[in-house]
């Protein structure tokens, strides 16, 4: 299984078309690896992405080089993944007992 | 009675073992269809609930076809087994049951859901390959014929928004297709996903209002208006274009210019905190009020064929 330590998920507040662009942007860097779940559409609607471990610097500093306000909505994506896979093997313990 | 724990996570197996539980404890009014297979040979399993009388309107019901929602295919398992307790017992879904019928596909993308229990759990495409391409999959909500290639899609295969070489290329789609076509007179079309609470009917295609719009949204409304009566959760109710943005080939803007005038697609819990990961101790209170927005927009259709 694929593992995500050190992914974040950020929360990305908007406050312009210009920014917009600026994100719109960065969708297209293939080799940052990013994860939109929620994609850049307009200034009222916040924008969610993942970022892998090695690009997370590079993203931050692009957001606050260009003014972007953005705050993390995961910490480590893997905990909560683990939290995840965890419950599940409890409640099949459960069941079986 | 099966020991299915409908506040947890499931693997496909186990969900597709439950169907065939559930059509068995209920068969007086719960059957198991296969409509076709997936990319990778998996069937894709209908239930049909219905008394049994001809060919009924119906309603179409379907989740996970992005993968990685897991709330959505769990949330389709306890609104099954809903219908299928209540019916006899609550006079609204008894009603419901009595002048329609429901068709429900827990997992519409059958192969992503294995794959993310398998190797990546943020897998949201299917499994197809891609001709001149190393990376797999289309987004199977870009690939209707509906605008299809249009905005919001990418031409991309390495892109969680590929569209596909073509409108209905993923057989996952084009078995859906095939059945509400050959049934003819399903009379709504619903659709799950996951996250964002929203509440969303066409275009996402255009940003034109469909001739609808104002029943759609009265409908919208009233379905929003129920899912907040039980925890207080509240959704956004409008077009996909308006509420988040152009999205060409989805399901529910297929369907609504294939004539079905009730399509609405639903984006569950939540709003961000947990995203794809939402915990397993949210599944029943989402699918409890899920069920109570999609039991709005049913007793609105039963009353108001066209």
């Amino acid at each position: 299984l694929e593992t995500f330590v050190g992914h974040q998920v950020l929360r990305i507040k908007t406050r312009n078309e210009e920014q917009l662009k600026k994100l719109r942007f960065l969708e297209t860097l293939d080799h940052l690896e990013l994860d939109f779940w929620l994609n850049p559409s307009t200034p009222a609607l916040p924008v969610d992405v993942r970022i892998p471990a090695h690009s997370l610097q590079a993203v931050k500093i692009f957001l606050e080089s260009h003014g972007i306000e953005y705050s993390i909505l995961i910490e480590d994506l893997q905990v909560i993944l683990d939290r995840e896979k965890q419950d599940i093997v409890a409640s099949q313990q459960m069941e079986r007992s | 009675s099966s020991t299915f724990n409908y506040g947890t996570y499931h693997s496909l197996a186990s969900i597709y073992q439950e169907l065939d539980n559930l059509a068995s404890e209920y068969g007086n009014i719960v059957s198991k269809i296969q409509i076709g297979e997936s990319y990778e040979k998996r069937p894709l399993y209908v239930l049909k609930f219905s008394t049994g009388r001809g060919n009924r309107p119906a309603i179409w019901l379907d989740a996970g076809i992005h993968s990685r929602e897991w709330v959505t295919q769990a949330s389709a398992m306890w609104i099954a087994k809903k219908i299928a307790s209540d019916y006899g017992n609550d006079p609204s879904i008894t009603s419901l049951l009595n002048n329609l019928d429901i068709f429900l596909l827990p997992v519409a993308n059958p192969d992503g859901y294995e794959f993310t229990h398998t190797t990546n759990r943020m897998w949201r495409k299917t499994r197809s390959k891609n001709s001149g391409s190393l990376c797999i999959g289309v987004d199977p909500n870009r690939n209707w014929d509906a605008g299809f290639g249009g905005p919001g899609a990418s031409s991309n295969p390495c892109s969680d928004s590929y569209h596909g070489p073509r409108a209905n290329s993923e057989v996952e789609v084009k078995s859906v297709v095939d059945f509400i076509k050959n049934h003819g007179n399903i009379q709504a079309f619903l659709t799950l996903h996951s996250y964002s609470q929203l509440l969303m009917y066409p275009y996402g295609y255009k940003c034109t209002p469909p001739a609808d719009n104002a029943e759609l949204n009265t409908i919208g409304k009233a379905a929003a208006n129920s899912i907040r009566s039980l925890y207080g959760t509240t959704y956004t109710v409008g077009s996909i274009c308006s509420t988040i943005y152009q999205a060409s080939g989805g399901s529910i803007d297929w369907s609504y210019d294939y004539g079905i005038k009730y399509s609405f697609a639903f984006e569950l819990r939540d709003t961000g905190r947990y995203g794809f990961l939402l915990p397993a101790a949210q599944i029943i209170p989402t699918a409890e009020e899920t069920w109570l927005g999609l039991k709005t927009i049913m007793e609105y259709v039963r009353d108001n064929p066209y």
